[in-house]
């Protein structure tokens, strides 16, 4: 699967 | 960005902001867990590591550095401040928050979504941040009595994450391949721990009579 998006949340 | 997410935010940042406003003014940290403050200062060290390396936006940045400065502040205020100190009752506050450390990092080790040392801590930082309030609600239980703006503290933090589950249905909805279990459950644990709470913070709200816990 693609790379985990990055967390984008706080 | 949503409006839940927005929202949530908000939320957040202004629940750290009354306690730091409510230690600030008056001097005093009656009634408030140095334990679960020293959790979530530990949750947002463990989470915010990528803050140097990964720049995802201006507010992010920004609102990632107050998070830090105001739990670190808060934590020093109750621990160092000559005058706050006095107000910190220690007895009461007994919750034994290391057993609840650890299990966050085994469970961390065991389920998560990429084994890499950011993403493993970032999952520690989730399980630990859905336990964090348990010594501030034991410690409720305890004194039993509640001064306001400790029980809006303590609404606004669990408001907060309410405002975040919203925020990923919408985003599950809305965006391809946005699926993150381990976030999802984690944040509902820690949303319903503190349902009980909310449930006779809205009756002391709706009889307009001073919140009392059960014993």
């Amino acid at each position: 699967d693609d790379d985990i998006a990055e967390h984008d949340e706080l | 960005m949503n409006i839940f997410r927005l929202a949530g935010d908000m939320t957040h940042l202004f629940s750290v902001l009354v306690l730091l406003l409510k230690i600030h003014t008056i001097k005093s940290c009656a009634g408030i867990s140095l334990k679960t403050q020293e959790l979530y200062a530990l949750v947002f060290a463990t989470r915010y590591l990528d803050i140097f390396t990964d720049y995802i936006s201006l507010y992010n940045t920004c609102m990632k550095l107050i998070f830090l400065g105001s739990s670190f502040s808060i934590v020093w205020y109750i621990r160092r401040h000559k005058i706050v100190r006095r107000s910190y009752d220690k007895e009461q506050d007994t919750f034994r928050h290391h057993f609840l450390i650890l299990p966050c990092i085994i469970l961390a080790l065991l389920i998560n979504e990429k084994f890499t040392v950011k993403e493993v801590m970032w999952t520690f930082s989730l399980y630990l941040e859905a336990v964090a309030i348990l010594p501030q609600l034991v410690l409720l239980q305890r004194t039993r009595n509640i001064d306001n703006l400790t029980g809006q503290y303590i609404f606004l933090l669990g408001a907060y994450r309410s405002l975040y589950i919203l925020n990923w249905i919408y985003r599950y909805f809305t965006e391809q391949h946005y699926v993150h279990w381990i976030t999802w459950i984690s944040g509902l644990v820690q949303t319903l721990l503190y349902a009980d709470f909310f449930y006779y913070y809205f009756h002391s709200w709706k009889n307009n009579e001073k919140l009392q816990l059960p014993a």
